[in-house]
């Protein structure tokens, strides 16, 4: 097999307009990736804070983003979830959307309100701030 | 074509909410008061703005609640986690009918406070009472001793206006209490839970009570500090309550189930192993674990 192999070492690596930078691109992972995103709210801004004691910030925080293919061990998602990015890309059904970037896990929150009736409260929610997100 | 429509009318309905007023993302469609199903803090965000005017706080009580959630929770709101108490709600009641200022016989000590009305509607049918105390509130000048022994005596009547046909005699309790200075709050806690619990779990909401605590005081104290006058505010009433709905959080539960080992994927459900040994015995094997 000499032949064969040096005759395959002949062979140019690839083309020569090939873009080795174009070529690894599409191992990046997408710039806007799905990930947790900070919304910083006051409730001054909305006016309540007149009855909303504490806490005086309140940081919801967001999912946005792209669902990479490789959802499965970046975000946990169930095979269902690449399955339905299968059918997205392949386009098998145009009413079929692209995997959504949602939270998948939350924190509680502690609030201190003023009651109408002049009473104060010291009350904790849960799932009022968003800490993981995954793709489903 | 449906998705497409289904996109338009969600991107119309976009628009039309970006222009409402916050509160107004909590109605439901169709228009119709949805603060009724809303879980209690919407309920709260829902008729803040637009519903009836607030009563001012009583700014003692504010302050201790203040404090009381620096205790309990982060700046940014996070419920800390070191925290080992049951309860994730706790309410300040002022008293809404006091006949007068109380005060305190410098010679015997005995904190001397009548009647105090407090209603309770706050306290929803959900939030089960776990603990309740009066908190009195010294102002700065006050010095009380803080080995002082305090008795209080609480007794608690039917309203005038209540709706029980036989004006009841009213009860009388008495609490060997040891109040819990806290000289950096000075405030006084008389724990007053056996004596409400009854009344919140049947849903009174209106309390009469009047207390009268005789506290000994520590004769080793100078004598400058036994003649200063001491002037009380009535006492506010502190619920410490479960709130029992899916909205509120429930640390404690979820640390719980955290200790609880994970079941390995060949032993879940009883299917798994027929016989009634074999979990005996996978349970103790756990168990020994």
């Amino acid at each position: 097999g000499k032949e064969a192999v040096s005759s395959e070492l002949q062979k140019p690596l690839a083309p020569a307009s090939f873009n080795l930078s174009e070529y690894f691109r599409q191992f990046l992972f997408p710039q806007n990736e799905c990930e947790l995103h900070d919304f910083r709210l006051s409730f001054s801004q909305l006016k309540w804070d007149s009855w909303i004691v504490a806490p005086h910030r309140y940081n919801p925080r967001y999912c946005k983003g792209d669902c990479p293919r490789a959802v499965g061990h970046r975000y946990g998602s169930p095979v269902h979830t690449m399955v339905q990015n299968i059918i997205y890309e392949k386009q098998l059904d145009d009413s079929v959307p692209r995997p959504s970037c949602v939270p998948a896990k939350y924190s509680p929150l502690s609030v201190l309100t003023v009651e109408p009736d002049g009473s104060i409260a010291y009350k904790e929610y849960e799932d009022m701030i968003a800490t993981k997100c995954t793709c489903r | 074509s449906q998705a497409s429509r289904g996109e338009a009318q969600i991107a119309a309905s976009a628009e039309l909410e970006s222009e409402a007023e916050p509160w107004s993302l909590l109605q439901l469609p169709g228009g119709r008061d949805g603060s009724s199903l809303l879980s209690p803090f919407f309920k709260v965000l829902y008729d803040g703005p637009g519903g009836a005017p607030r009563l001012q706080p009583d700014s003692v009580a504010l302050r201790y609640m203040k404090r009381l959630y620096k205790a309990y929770a982060t700046k940014e709101g996070i419920p800390k986690s070191n925290r080992s108490h049951l309860y994730n709600t706790v309410r300040l009641f002022t008293p809404s009918v006091q006949h007068k200022q109380a005060s305190v016989d410098q010679v015997t000590g005995a904190m001397r406070s009548v009647g105090l009305l407090f209603n309770l509607d706050r306290v929803t049918a959900v939030e089960h009472l776990l603990k309740s105390v009066l908190l009195y509130t010294f102002n700065d000048s006050v010095s009380l001793p803080s080995a002082a022994q305090c008795v209080c005596h609480l007794v608690l009547k039917e309203p005038e206006s209540s709706s029980t046909t036989l004006p009841r005699a009213p009860h009388s309790f008495s609490f060997e209490s040891q109040p819990v200075f806290r000289k950096k709050y000075k405030w006084v806690e008389v724990d007053v839970t056996t004596l409400l619990q009854p009344l919140v779990a049947s849903d009174k909401r209106s309390i009469h009570v009047s207390v009268n605590c005789t506290c000994v005081k520590d004769q080793l104290q100078a004598p400058s500090a036994r003649d200063s006058p001491c002037s009380l505010v009535p006492p506010s009433l502190l619920l410490y309550l479960n709130d029992t709905s899916t909205h509120a959080y429930h640390g404690w539960y979820s640390l719980h189930h955290k200790r609880s080992p994970p079941q390995a994927p060949g032993r879940r459900g009883l299917s798994a192993c027929p016989t009634g040994e074999e979990t005996a015995k996978g349970a103790r094997s756990r168990h020994r674990r």
